[in-house]
Order: structure tokens, then C-alpha cells, then sequence
């Protein structure tokens, strides 16, 4: 749409196509908010223990740096 | 390093490979030449050989392309995603894609683009069965860092790895270099370049890669030097932060570097003798930055000059001996910085603690008293 989404839905979107494409988390259905929320957070945790960063489950500054930096679409756990 | 869980490795040695198109950035013989020494790094240190043909299915088939590409795994546009490779098994295993939405480089470092060498060297390890290495200076790290390319020799953790699967290289073809090993900061015989403070947080510095302290906090990040900062070097001199100026000096030989914030500064390098060093001093081991009297000290060979930063010169009656300064500091100093109203010198592993305004010897602590294990 021509109007810019508020930029934490931007967030959102980035932190959920990283870690649904590198993490498994599964694609989520709107039903269950609660349900992604927990998922979004356990797939958060995984990814800043891979990176060693804080692990706080969630989308912190540094998490989100660190998902905005190019690298391989392969994932990085168990496929 | 990681592998793939199950059985995903190939199972000969020799495979082939086949370039099916080609990237616009590059000309075709750049890419030639940059996806077979990208093999070349996996054929150095295992008895691996590739192979190219132009027809027919070869065992990695490459490809350039964009968005969705039919394999299930669209790629992202620009930046984000930048290739993607597949394990070893039939069909599309082992075969490596690259987005073709990316600006890929042959050589030309820093500008705006990733190398296609250092792309498909990392790709080809997924190739070749590996996953990725949580280890920052791996090539099989997730993230694009730039690096040296003629100096590029495959990291331990890598070597480590991909012999896992597959063996050492046993056609003896001479000395390599050996492969360049991540530091650990629990090492207790680390010795360490620089450390300095950035913005409150303490920065720890060590051949290629810096550690990255939140005082208050366990969490130390690594990561390597060129990941945040092409155009710095490794294994850099000494760094400390200006509050005068609100910029951290990096200082390797007689070359300096600023950053302000995570940002380097333009119109750097600038020559050491901004400092008013004299001409003869070619190298420092160390400085510290007094924030309580706004005096930068260097250490150059067990003595110290003193330049005030407010009237731009070296002070008078230096350069100093290191101990007259810090009384009972004997050894070479290796790295220096301040924090929270004491001054800590590093020589060797160990770490000297004084006090910042009656500069006496409080404690001698390991060196990694920062960097919890």
C-alpha cells in the first residue's frame, strides 16, 4: 500500500520469514495468537544461541541486527 | 563445525561440477575462475576433486537466479538471503543457487556487492555436507563477512570439519599455511592487541576478531573485525575512546582509524603524527585514555608519551618510563583502557590494576577478568 507499515509490523515481518525459513517455525494460521507467540519466541531462543547472543526469547536490537545481515538462505538448524 | 544428520556426504571423490548460466555483474571467465578456486579450497585439505563439464547432470549443478526459482526455497531480492545450496544426495543435491538480485564482485573489495568467491566457497561446503558452524571465524558462519581474498586460507574450524567428512588431503602437495584458529577468550595464555571502550561497552581485540562486552552483563559477543568494519585491519596496535571527541581511535603501524559509534569515520586513515608523536616512533603497544584528565598515554617500548588532547601537543618531560608512571607495571605493555575510575594494563596474560587518580598497584588479575568463561 502506498502508506509504510508501522515499523515494529516491519519487524515483525522480518523476524518471521527468518525464522520460519531458518528456524522451522511453522507458518502460522491467525487463530491462535498466544500459540505463535510461544513458537515465535522458542524459534527467538534458538537463534540467539546459535549466534551466542542474549538469550531473551525476544526481538531485541541485536536480534533483529543480526537478522538484517546478508547471509546463506540455508538454515541453520536441522532441516 | 556441524554436519548434516544422516548419511550426507558423497561417496567418491571425484565429482563434477557444470555452471548452467551466468550473473550479469560478472564476465564469464571472472566467475569461471571464481567458482573453481571456491572448490579448489575444499580440494586443498580433503581428497576431494572436481571436475567441470557443459552438459548433462554433474554432481553441483550452479545456477544464477531470482525470487521464486522452483525448488521450494524463493530467494528475497536484494541482501537477506544470498545463496542457498543443497546436501549431497541424487538429483538436486549438492547443488548451489545464488541470487541473482545480489551484486556479485570478482575482486574489488568494500564497495557495494558480495564476492562470489567467498559466497560459493561457503555454499559448496552445504555442498560437500556441511551445515553451518556457530564459530564467527568459520566460513560455514551463516553471515557474509568480507575477507582478504588473496590471503584467504580455510579456517581450522572448517579444515576441522570437512575432513570430518571426507579425510585430509593425502596427495602431499607441500606446506599450506596453517589454517587460522578462533580465538578463545578462556584461553589462559591469551594475549591480547587492544581493548578499549566503545559507548559503555568494553571491546576486546585479537587478531581478526574482537570480543564484545556488556559490563553488567555474562554476554560477550565475538565476531570478526572485517564483519563490522571492512576497512580495518586485523591484528591492529592499539585502539582507545576520545570523550573529548566522541570517537574511538584504531591504530595499527603508523596508520590511525576512527569510528563514531559502530560507524568508521571518513577521511581515515589518518598518519600516527596526529598524535605528535615524533617521527621515529613507527609503532605503539598501547594506549590509555585518561578521561580524568582528557591525556591520551602511549606505550612505545616501556615508555610513555603523554599528549594532551585539549592543546593538541606531547607534554613536557616525556616520554617517561612505563614504571615511573605506574609504579610496579614491569613487564611490555600489550593493551590498555580505563573503566569506572581505574586504569587496567595488560602485559602478556595477566592484567594490572591501578588506580586511576593515585595510579598505585592494586591487583594483578588474568586477562580475561573482563571476559567471563
Amino acid at each position: 500500500s502506498p502508506i509504510a507499515p508501522p515499523a515494529d509490523k516491519d519487524k515483525e515481518s522480518i523476524a518471521v520469514n527468518y525464522l520460519t525459513q531458518l528456524y522451522g517455525l511453522p507458518k502460522q494460521t491467525n487463530s491462535d495468537a498466544e500459540k505463535r507467540s510461544s513458537a515465535m519466541s522458542l524459534r527467538l531462543k534458538e537463534m540467539q544461541q546459535f549466534f551466542k547472543l542474549k538469550v531473551t526469547g525476544k526481538l531485541d536490537e541485536e536480534t533483529l541486527d543480526l537478522m538484517k545481515k546478508p547471509r546463506c538462505g540455508v538454515p541453520d538448524v536441522a532441516a | 563445525y556441524s554436519t548434516f544428520q544422516g548419511d550426507y556426504k558423497w561417496k567418491k571423490h571425484d565429482l563434477t561440477y557444470r555452471i548452467e548460466n551466468y550473473t550479469p555483474d560478472m564476465s564469464e571467465a571472472e566467475v569461471d575462475d571464481s567458482i573453481k578456486r571456491a572448490l579448489q579450497v575444499w580440494a586443498d585439505v580433503t581428497p576431494l576433486r572436481f571436475t567441470r563439464i557443459y552438459s548433462g547432470t554433474a554432481d553441483i549443478m550452479i545456477s544464477f537466479s531470482v525470487r521464486d526459482h522452483g525448488d521450494g526455497y524463493p530467494f528475497d531480492g536484494p541482501n537477506g538471503f544470498l545463496a542457498h545450496a543443497f546436501p549431497p544426495f541424487e538429483g538436486i543435491g549438492g547443488d548451489a543457487h545464488f541470487d541473482d538480485d545480489e551484486k556479485f564482485l570478482y575482486r574489488s573489495p568494500h564497495s557495494e556487492g558480495y564476492n562470489l568467491f567467498l559466497v560459493a566457497a561457503h555454499e559448496f561446503g552445504h555442498s560437500l555436507g556441511l551445515e553451518h558452524s556457530q564459530d564467527p571465524g568459520a566460513l560455514m558462519y551463516p553471515t557474509y563477512v568480507y575477507r582478504d581474498i588473496d590471503t584467504f586460507v580455510l579456517p581450522k574450524d572448517d579444515v576441522d570439519g570437512i575432513q570430518y567428512l571426507y579425510g585430509p588431503n593425502s596427495d602431499g602437495t607441500g606446506p599450506k599455511p596453517p589454517p587460522p584458529v578462533t580465538p578463545n577468550k578462556c584461553d589462559p595464555k591469551l594475549v591480547l592487541d587492544a581493548v578499549t571502550m566503545l559507548r559503555g561497552e568494553i571491546m576486546f581485540f585479537k587478531g581478526s576478531f574482537f570480543w564484545r562486552s556488556y559490563p553488567l552483563s555474562r554476554n560477550v559477543e565475538q565476531h570478526l573485525i572485517k564483519s563490522f568494519w571492512p576497512q580495518i585491519p586485523n591484528h591492529i596496535d592499539a585502539a582507545f575512546e576520545s570523550t573529548f571527541e566522541d570517537k574511538v581511535f584504531i591504530i595499527k603501524g603508523e596508520k590511525v582509524w576512527a569510528l563514531y559509534g559502530y560507524d568508521v569515520v571518513r577521511g581515515y586513515p589518518k598518519s600516527l603524527s596526529m598524535f605528535r608523536l615524533p617521527k621515529k616512533v613507527k609503532k605503539v603497544d598501547a594506549v590509555l585514555y585518561d578521561e580524568t584528565s582528557y591525556k591520551i598515554l602511549f606505550f612505545v617500548n616501556n615508555k610513555i608519551y603523554s599528549y594532551n588532547e585539549e592543546q593538541r601537543r606531547i607534554e613536557k618531560g616525556y616520554p617517561k618510563p612505563v614504571e615511573e608512571v605506574f609504579p610496579g607495571m614491569t613487564g611490555k605493555v600489550t593493551a590498555a583502557f580505563q573503566f569506572k575510575g581505574f586504569n587496567y594494563l595488560f602485559s602478556g596474560s595477566k592484567m594490572f590494576e591501578f588506580g586511576a587518580y593515585n595510579r598505585k598497584l592494586l591487583r594483578v588479575l588474568n586477562n580475561n577478568y573482563f571476559l567471563p568463561c
